[in-house]
């Protein structure tokens, strides 16, 4: 815990940057201006591979909260915190546990919780107290409603608290996460939620924000908490500052994104925050050891803060959609458990769709056009007693066709949430693992096995949820499977009673921005929401057709100069900013003779002067001194730089080997890596660049046609295809040339082959993999047109159709067109690993439009 | 009645004809009204001074009361619910 604040007479304005901390950004780093800013590495750059939440990139651009109304319900909120108090906003506070409006926590050293994550909110920026909230000049407020009994009543106050006033409400409690409990809210607090979001911000929907759960070393599940797994809530994991999971996280299906919070307490750091002055330890008002998935809700409730400020006119579904297309898996991709969706999006049980990312978050804000009404399509309920075998691995799979309620008013043809409400019995019921696969192939675990949970046997209605199917077509094949994969023995086999589907989301496509669509480019949004903004005036930052309400007003007040460059000593002055800085922070160069600092290009992190960068922002990479959405042809990405690719006939590369070609420049032809004018024996040009088998027995062939077969083969009787040899040999078995002898093939369901363990044909059913048989080809490879082996998937590609269609790529690969590449290529952006094109005759983006 | 329940002597009451009627409800059977529950309109907080504060058992008499009250439409006894913080 740290004490930086020196007394009281700073708090009456004598402080200088107390008097500017209103509307100056916090760069600083040298210990006078908010001295824990540098503790702060979430935003500034620090965790270990250098990400961050890109949070600065937002204040760049204006964004710091102003106007937006954050509260907290936890434990209260010391109002008269020196670090809080210009941003305390009694409007969004209250005491619910003592019946009153004071929301000061009861001082007995614990109830510092709701004052940690107040300040991780709104810690005001540019005082000489602690650190800076992520929206440094929202207004916060607090609630006092876990000191007490907590019952729905309390739950359901709390969570209606002001909803004209209060846009976000983040809350860091829940039931208790002790991997066997399954509760969530009551039926008052339910409909406070649906009150909230159908009626909160005058219509346009309260945000709830929720921790997604504490129970790691009790090995919960957070679809077992029924805040987290609701609808209404965007349900926030941890990531520690290694990129990793940290041990308090639990893996669920409703978890949306992450913020970063804090690992082992040696070994990474944590949330530097306010902390309460209680009486035990009167001076101590800062802390850097805020620590738990509660750190990162409130984190995440600044952000949204900042994305509402971009846009008021945000819904509460709005929010759910920008977190789900900006958050990014890549600072956290080292974590397994990474699996693509359907339409190409990365999704993680631990981590939702990746760690949220501020300066996105603001940019397709300003943008956003606004979903379309959400529709919910419920399938009938199947009731049929279907056994859960108690064998260990048992399973029932069960299978529901569902037309999305095509042709009626709740059609929907794009996902958003997708509800699995399920009845079953099972002892013990922490033996279960449940899956939910999606039309689209996309499997989504709905609850993992705890251990823990050995109280109970019953599921009642449990409406699983998950978020994995976001964007996804609704119709087709769900399947359910329910395993019996826990460790504890199993005395009798359980029931599935009834399960049915609750699908939500929209008939048209929910990505639009004002005045056109991400997809569709002659769509034009007609929303009377739409219509009123497009009257206001024109903010900075944002292009002349992007008009929205608000914003104008408050970058104005954020660009009001609040020094002059006279009281600028010793250090850098930055006009654009009216401030003065020891060193110039990112996106700014310095003049050494001018004592300034000036802006770098756009999109950079650093440069030398207005033209030449050093290093660009997150998700660009270095071409000479430009900042490019990808390496050109030619080129591969190295530590965010293009490097070139060392063989000349490389128009793609993975790196500096002479073997690491993933495509050729036309007239060659990849194979292994390298590229060559002609294919290698057995192997056929194709017309996607590279060299794949002929099939097995062919020296040479045009398609799947043998034009020669190898020796011991001979043409078919159709000349189509290469045939073994008659040998003496039965089926099974090949003739050992050194003893003359048939010997068994070994690989079993083989039918001929040259040798042991070398298989050349399998049984009917069978594939050929490798010398080997299976039933079905794995995961990396695909079966070829005449379905007779299994061939691995080109470099880079974890699942595909052919040689020619990719389906997924590894975490090192972007698909782009059916290929995997390892960066998109000229005229292609990044669209969270899948390249997507830019608009038309654009040859670089970073982003649609 | 759950066993595993600890009820309140607080009652969360929904009277679709507003709030003079909930206060006459209130007054009638000798609860106190604490006033609407957030901003769910319609529903009341009722405290009854004569049930005990934490109770393993549900109050059947004033469950009767309210059941058998034709402006009272639902309603539901407190129970402790456990919630930690993260």
């Amino acid at each position: 815990d740290f004490h930086y604040y020196e007394g009281n007479s700073q708090a009456s304005g004598q402080n200088p940057y107390f008097a500017t901390s209103a509307f100056g950004p916090p760069y600083s780093t040298s210990g006078f201006v908010d001295p824990l800013f540098k503790e702060q590495w979430y935003l500034t750059g620090g965790s270990k591979d250098g990400f961050d939440m890109n949070v600065l990139s937002a204040w760049k651009r204006g964004f710091t909260g102003k106007g937006v109304v954050v509260s907290i319900l936890d434990d209260g909120i010391q109002t008269n915190h020196p670090d809080l108090i210009l941003n305390y906003d009694p409007r969004a506070s209250t005491d619910i546990n003592d019946n009153d409006s004071d929301p000061t926590p009861q001082d007995n050293g614990d109830n510092k919780h709701g004052t940690r994550c107040a300040g991780e909110v709104a810690a005001t920026a540019g005082n000489n107290i602690c650190g800076v909230g992520v929206a440094y000049n929202a207004s916060i407020g607090g609630v006092r409603m876990l000191d007490g009994t907590v019952n729905d009543a309390v739950e359901a106050k709390a969570l209606g608290l002001n909803p004209d006033h209060v846009d976000i409400y983040s809350a860091s409690w829940g039931p208790e996460d002790d991997g066997k409990t399954v509760d969530g809210p009551g039926p008052l607090a339910r409909r406070a939620f649906i009150y909230g979001v159908t009626n909160g911000r005058r219509g346009l929907g309260s945000i709830f924000i929720w921790a997604s759960g504490n129970g790691g070393r009790h090995v919960d599940s957070c679809n077992c908490d029924g805040y987290t797994n609701s609808i209404f809530t965007l349900s926030i994991s941890s990531a520690t500052q290694g990129g990793y999971k940290p041990w308090y996280l639990e893996e669920c299906a409703s978890t949306l994104a992450t913020t970063y919070s804090s690992g082992t307490p040696t070994l990474d750091k944590s949330v530097a925050t306010v902390d309460m002055d209680g009486r035990l330890r009167p001076d101590h008002i800062c802390t850097v050891e805020h620590t738990g998935t509660s750190a990162s809700a409130p984190l995440a409730a600044g952000i949204a803060a900042l994305a509402l400020e971009a846009n008021p006119n945000l819904t509460w579904r709005d929010l759910q959609h920008l977190v789900v297309m900006t958050s990014r898996p890549d600072p956290l991709v080292k974590e397994e458990g990474w699996y693509v969706n359907g339409v190409q999006r990365k999704f993680s049980h631990k981590f939702g769709y990746g760690l949220m990312d501020a300066g996105k978050m603001v940019d397709l804000a300003v943008d956003w056009g606004g979903v379309p009404p959400q529709h919910i399509c419920k399938s009938r309920e199947i009731r049929e007693d279907r056994e859960i075998p108690g064998a260990h691995l048992g399973k029932v799979k069960v299978f529901m066709d569902v037309d999305g309620c095509a042709g009626t008013n709740s059609e929907i043809r794009y996902l958003e949430h997708v509800q699995c409400k399920i009845s079953l019995r099972f002892f013990p019921r922490g033996n279960l693992r449940i899956l939910l696969t999606s039309p689209m192939g996309t499997t989504s675990v709905l609850l993992f096995e705890r251990p823990r949970d050995v109280s109970s046997s019953n599921f009642d209605d449990w409406p699983f949820l998950s978020v994995h199917f976001w964007g996804e077509q609704a119709h087709g094949r769900w399947t359910l499977e329910i395993i019996n994969s826990g460790s504890r023995r199993i005395n009798q086999p359980g029931i599935l009673k009834k399960w049915q589907l609750i699908l939500y989301g929209t008939d048209l496509n929910p990505q639009r921005l004002r005045s056109r669509s991400l997809s569709n480019p002659t769509f034009q949004p007609s929303s009377s929401q739409f219509r009123e903004a497009q009257s206001q005036g024109s903010p900075r930052f944002v292009p002349q057709d992007y008009l929205y309400p608000g914003a104008s007003e408050s970058l104005s007040q954020v660009q009001k100069p609040q020094m002059v460059r006279s009281q600028c000593q010793i250090e850098y002055w930055i006009s654009d900013l009216a401030i003065c800085v020891n060193d110039c922070p990112d996106g700014y160069f310095a003049d050494v003779d001018k004592k300034e600092c000036f802006s770098c290009p756009q999109r950079c992190k650093s440069c030398y002067n207005s033209t030449s960068c050093t290093a660009c922002d997150h998700n660009l990479v270095l071409f000479g001194t430009k900042c490019l959405a990808s390496c050109p042809a030619g080129h591969y990405e190295a530590d965010s730089s293009c490097e070139k690719c060392p063989v000349k006939s490389c128009a793609a590369c993975a790196g500096p080997m002479g073997n690491e070609c993933v495509q050729c420049l036309k007239g060659t032809y990849l194979e292994n890596g390298k590229c060559s004018p002609k294919c290698g024996t057995g192997r056929r040009q194709s017309s996607s660049g590279s060299c794949i088998a002929c099939p097995v027995g062919c020296k040479s062939c045009d398609e799947n046609v043998c034009t020669s077969c190898i020796e011991n083969f001979t043409p078919s009787s159709d000349s189509s295809s290469c045939e073994q040899s008659n040998t003496v040999c039965p089926l099974g078995l090949f003739l050992d040339i050194e003893t003359g002898q048939c010997q068994a093939c070994q690989a079993e369901n083989c039918q001929r082959c040259e040798g042991a363990g070398q298989c050349l044909q399998c049984a009917h059913g069978f594939y050929v993999y490798l010398g080997t048989c299976l039933d079905q080809c794995s995961g990396g490879s695909y079966l070829t047109s005449n379905r007779k082996e299994c061939l691995d998937c080109p470099k880079l590609c974890t699942k595909c159709k052919s040689a020619e269609i990719c389906e997924e790529c590894r975490t090192d690969g972007m698909l782009q067109e059916g290929k995997c590449l390892p960066h998109c290529s000229e005229g292609y952006y990044n669209d969270v690993g899948t390249c997507s094109r830019c608009s038309q005759s654009c040859k670089t983006c970073i982003g649609p439009g | 009645s759950d066993t595993n329940s600890l009820y309140s002597n607080h009652f969360a009451v929904h009277v679709p004809s507003g709030a003079a009627r909930a206060a006459d409800i209130a007054q009638e059977y000798g609860f106190i009204n604490m006033g609407q529950i957030g901003s769910l309109a319609n529903y009341y907080l009722f405290e009854h001074p004569k049930v005990r504060k934490r109770s393993i058992s549900s109050s059947d008499e004033h469950h009767t009361l309210l059941q058998d009250e034709p402006d009272v439409h639902w309603f539901e006894q407190q129970v402790e619910r456990k919630r930690t913080k993260r």
